[in-house]
């Protein structure tokens, strides 16, 4: 995944 | 997912639901700032376009579109629907005063020099001041009316608890990111002022008034 920060969180 | 996230992210959707429903209901945005609504729409757009990209969860997305949703739909309220009652003479507030430094400073200091990463940096920063404009506002008619506070108390409440939460991941996910801590405290630090006229005079009482 070339997203590093965490997209989980809103 | 923890319990102080979870919370976090409803408390985060009170505080919008609240607000679009005390308009929608009382058909006036008086007392409310449009450019922090702008802000936070803004926000929620820069942060949000891995909606685009990848695949979290059904609770994610859900969430993610029901933040974007509901944020354009209270600039839509402000700006278009109930024009008339929207306070501008009192929400004079130099958004650009914000946006151009925190720009800036997404492209200076993020994890990663990409258009996605630097957008979402952008948003984080954008976030932790983007009610300056409200709390200036109220600052300058000096009052806000109870379900206005009840609305920053939420919003206020949101980051608080994310900050929980990046503490119990710090310690049992290892996970660690200074980016979001540092403007999350910036952002929490903000409503502190606010938290504590709500807490010792918000009860009881039908206005709410911050001192310059």
């Amino acid at each position: 995944d070339e997203l590093v920060t965490d997209k989980d969180e809103l | 997912m923890n319990i102080f996230r979870l919370t976090g992210d409803l408390s985060h959707l009170a505080a919008i639901i609240i607000l679009l429903l005390k308009i929608w209901k009382t058909r006036s945005c008086a007392g409310i700032s449009g450019k922090s609504q702008i802000l936070f729409a803004l926000v929620f757009t820069s942060r949000y376009l891995d909606l685009l990209t990848s695949f979290i969860s059904l609770y994610n997305t859900t969430m993610k579109v029901i933040y974007i949703g509901c944020a354009y739909a209270t600039v839509y309220l402000i700006y278009a629907k109930f024009k008339a009652t929207y306070d501008g003479n009192h929400d004079t507030f130099r958004v650009e005063f914000l946006v151009v430094p925190v720009g800036g400073l997404a492209f200076l200091v993020n994890h990663d020099f990409s258009p996605l990463e630097i957008l979402w940096t952008f948003s984080i920063y954008l976030e932790s001041v983007a009610i300056l404009p409200q709390l200036f506002m109220i600052s300058k008619t000096g009052e806000a009316e109870t379900i206005t506070t009840h609305y920053l108390f939420f919003l206020g409440l949101y980051r608080a608890l994310y900050l929980i939460n990046w503490i119990w991941r710090f310690y049992f996910e290892g996970f660690f990111d200074m980016i979001a801590i540092v403007a999350g405290v910036v952002q929490t630090i903000l409503y502190c002022d606010f938290f504590y006229l709500y807490v010792t005079k918000g009860e009881g009482r039908s206005q709410l008034s911050i001192p310059t």
